[in-house]
């Protein structure tokens, strides 16, 4: 491992990149209610969508009882689906749905940033 | 994460990020990453927002992550999120949301109505400035026009600092890495020196987008903890991601 200070030369080779690594787009309709309007992208990541949220709970499992923490998260912050600014809430819902995850789960993901700061 | 908004001789503006994520959050000794960086590459999405079939903005999604930290609202502005670390943060906001105060607002969702809903950089910046917040972080904010550009430090409550494009040294390009941009930056994670190096080298006259993603993939601008790389014009409102995984050896952040 290379330690500080940094020891490469400043790259002029990088660009273009592998088109391998290119990220989809996906067309999000704001006319649509917002229940629906994420559905088909959490379908179709749901499995990559879980085993990221696994690694959150692994995470919060190795401090607390797994068991509990589980049970916490997901009658807890699925309450404060409810009282999140429209249509977020209504949003998560949808993913939840689509993506066969529990709401709370949906929910802690989604205010990750504030809670990471601990 | 490391934003940079630079522009060309023309007064072209660009604006390009690497988003940082995952420190500390578990370590797969099998691979040599971090655990939920690992987790998070596969859920990169472009979103391309439509309203009556017209698109209003882009941004780069984390799949299921409904906020955004990265985008550009075509014509208008762009805009990304840095995190900030402070004793009052975001935590404190949540907290304080649980019991009751809901003055402040959520990161994600607070970035999501600024680029959507904005009807101009001065807009944006001004709401940037101003509003409450649950969370402190750094916002780069670029506009449509020579010299619109910014990085405004934000607490929970308060702005601490606005840097200013035309105020910079260089005068042509704005960085922000996940430290105070007017305090020297720790010895253990200084991203600014060898990006602001490389910024230099390449010059203003060949300022553009595969220039920046050339600085934004050196090391250790690029580390361990980067899941991806977007590129955003203003005027066109280009949104190009690519994800990123930073080859061994490489900085661990």
């Amino acid at each position: 491992q290379d330690v500080p200070p940094f020891t490469e030369d400043c790259r002029t080779d990088a660009y273009p990149p592998n088109e391998k690594d290119r990220v989809k787009t996906f067309v999000l309709n704001l006319d649509l209610p917002p229940k629906e309007r994420w559905s088909n992208l959490a379908k179709e990541k749901a499995p990559e969508l879980k085993a990221m949220i696994q690694s959150i709970i692994d995470l919060v499992g190795s401090v607390v009882n797994v068991t509990e923490a589980i049970a916490f998260i997901d009658k807890e912050f699925a309450l404060l689906a409810d009282q999140l600014p429209a249509p977020y809430g209504d949003e998560m819902k949808g993913i939840a749905t689509a993506a066969d995850i529990p709401l709370g789960q949906v929910v802690l993901y989604n205010v990750f940033y504030e809670i990471f700061t601990l | 994460c490391t934003s940079i908004i630079a522009e060309a001789p023309n007064g072209t503006l660009y604006h390009a990020r690497n988003l940082d994520f995952g420190l500390f959050l578990g370590w797969d000794t099998e691979n040599d990453k971090w655990a939920l960086t690992e987790k998070l590459r596969p859920l990169i999405i472009n979103v391309d927002y439509q309203s009556g079939g017209k698109t209003v903005a882009r941004a780069v999604h984390f799949t299921g992550y409904i906020g955004v930290l990265t985008g550009v609202k075509p014509g208008v502005l762009t805009l990304s999120m840095n995190e900030r670390f402070q004793l009052d943060g975001g935590y404190v906001g949540f907290i304080k949301w649980l019991l009751g105060d809901h003055s402040g607002k959520w990161m994600g969702f607070f970035l999501r109505e600024t680029l959507v809903s904005s009807a101009s950089y001065e807009a944006a910046k001004s709401s940037i400035m101003t509003e409450e917040l649950l969370a402190p972080a750094y916002f780069i904010l670029g506009g449509n026009s020579s010299g619109q550009g910014c990085v405004i430090t934000r607490s929970r409550e308060t702005m601490d600092n606005l840097e200013e494009l035309k105020k910079t040294e260089s005068g042509w390009f704005i960085l922000q890495t996940n430290y105070d941009n007017w305090k020297t930056p720790p010895f253990f994670d200084d991203r600014r020196t060898p990006a602001t190096k490389c910024m230099n080298k390449m010059t203003k006259e060949k300022a553009g987008l595969a220039g920046i993603y050339n600085v934004l993939s050196t090391k250790p601008v690029m580390n361990l903890l980067t899941t991806y790389t977007a590129l955003m014009q203003v005027n066109s409102g280009y949104l190009e991601t690519y994800i990123r995984d930073c080859p061994q050896p490489c900085f661990p952040w």
